[in-house]
């Protein structure tokens, strides 16, 4: 199984169409990297992105340096997983 | 493995093999009214099989419900598994299921991508694609719902194969997608279709791949309106609804633009509960509360299919 240890989940409010551009790009300068859990879409929806521990910081600054304001989803996704496969293994038993 | 389905946990999640296992157990103990179809084969040459509940006839009009074609959205397959086991369970008491179920047959897929949903479990549990590969690509696998043949090719999907919108080489080139397509296809007579994804909490309708209105628009739009209202009764939950690409953005190449242009009229998406909290990764405890929610927006457009036969 892949390791998430430390991967966020940051939710961005894009203010308008011109900044969910830059969220789209990002996909391109991160390419592989940043995984749209809710892609730009439009600016009255939020943008759930994923982002390996690895990234984050390079991202967050990325969306500092344009004003992008956002919020931590998931602070360590791999916490999610360890529970939900606790909770599997606790239902099989 | 369990040996019948009453034993099975409705408020867990499990894996494939589990759920293969639960089908057997389920068909064998409702086969007055339910059947398994294997419908084909994925890419990796796993099984494709629907579950369809019939009281009868041949050829009757139907209604088809996938869950899964993005294979970390395990909800959806909780939610498939959990209606499956209500429509059984409560087919003699509830008086308008009955109607449903005289008139009509229901074919769910709760298992859509089985490739990407064993990888899941296996390796990378937010996979989200297929699992095919082409020679001299490294990247593997393609998004089942960019892979229909309506509006192919469009800007709401990617022709990078690495994207997590990657379209595929061709219309229905994956074998998951062409299974259904042959099936419905052959069937003929699919008057209404539901494809589960999670999540963003929006019950939403054709096109995804333009802005253009389809000529039933304001039916489509009442009947969103009353299947989410039939939804927030349940547990207060507010969805928003409306036409794919103006509700939340442009997508081509998706399984309800296919299914519209096919002329299945009633073809709806669903995009399941967001806590604002776990995005897809919702845990077990919300699998009950959120399926049963679904299952009333499902009924909502079911009830109007029949009775605005076409």
């Amino acid at each position: 199984q892949m390791n998430f240890t430390g991967d966020q989940v940051l939710r961005i409010l894009a203010k308008d169409e011109k900044q969910l551009t830059l969220l789209r790009d990002l996909e391109g300068l991160k390419p592989q990297k940043v995984d749209f859990w809710r892609g730009p879409a439009r600016p009255s929806l939020p943008v759930d992105m994923r982002v390996p521990f690895s990234e984050l910081k390079d991202v967050k600054d990325y969306l500092k340096s344009h004003g992008l304001r956002y919020s931590v989803m998931i602070k360590d996704i791999q916490v999610l997983l360890d529970e939900e496969r606790d909770a599997m293994a606790k239902s099989r038993r | 493995l369990e040996r019948s389905s009453s034993s099975f946990s409705y408020s867990s999640y499990h894996t494939l093999d589990e759920i293969y296992n639960w089908m057997d157990n389920f068909v064998a103990e409702h086969s007055n009214l339910v059947s398994k179809i294997h419908i084909g084969n994925s890419f990796e040459n796993r099984s494709i099989l629907v579950l369809k509940f019939s009281t009868g006839g041949s050829n009757r009009q139907a209604v088809w419900i996938d869950t899964g074609i993005h294979s970390r959205e395990w909800i959806t397959h909780a939610t498939g598994i959990w209606i499956s086991n209500k429509i059984a369970s409560s087919y003699a008491k509830d008086h308008l299921l009955k109607k449903i179920l005289n008139a009509m047959d229901i074919f769910i897929d709760i298992i859509t991508n089985p490739d990407g949903f064993a990888f899941t479990h296996s390796m990378n549990r937010l996979w989200r694609k297929n699992k095919s590969s082409q020679p001299g690509i490294s990247c593997i696998g393609v998004d089942l719902n960019r892979n229909w043949r309506t509006g192919f090719g469009g800007n709401g999907s990617n022709k990078n194969p690495c994207s997590e919108t990657y379209r595929g080489p061709a219309p229905e080139s994956e074998p998951e997608v062409a299974a259904i397509v042959e099936f419905i296809t052959n069937h003929g007579n699919f008057k209404a279709l539901i494809s589960i994804h999670s999540y963003s909490q929006m019950v939403m309708y054709p096109y995804g791949h333009s802005l253009e209105p389809v000529p039933n628009y304001y039916e489509l739009f009442n009947l969103a309106k009353d299947a989410v209202k039939a939804l927030n009764k349940v547990h207060g939950i507010q969805y928003t609804f409306g036409s794919i690409s103006t509700t939340l953005y442009a997508a081509s190449g998706i399984t309800v633009d296919w299914a519209y242009d096919t002329g299945i009229k009633y073809a709806f998406s669903f995009e399941l509960r967001d806590t604002g909290q776990y995005g897809f990764l919702l845990p077990a405890s919300q699998i009950v509360p959120t399926a049963e929610e679904t299952w009333m927006a499902i009924r909502t457009i079911m009830k109007h299919t029949m009775n605005h036969p076409y």
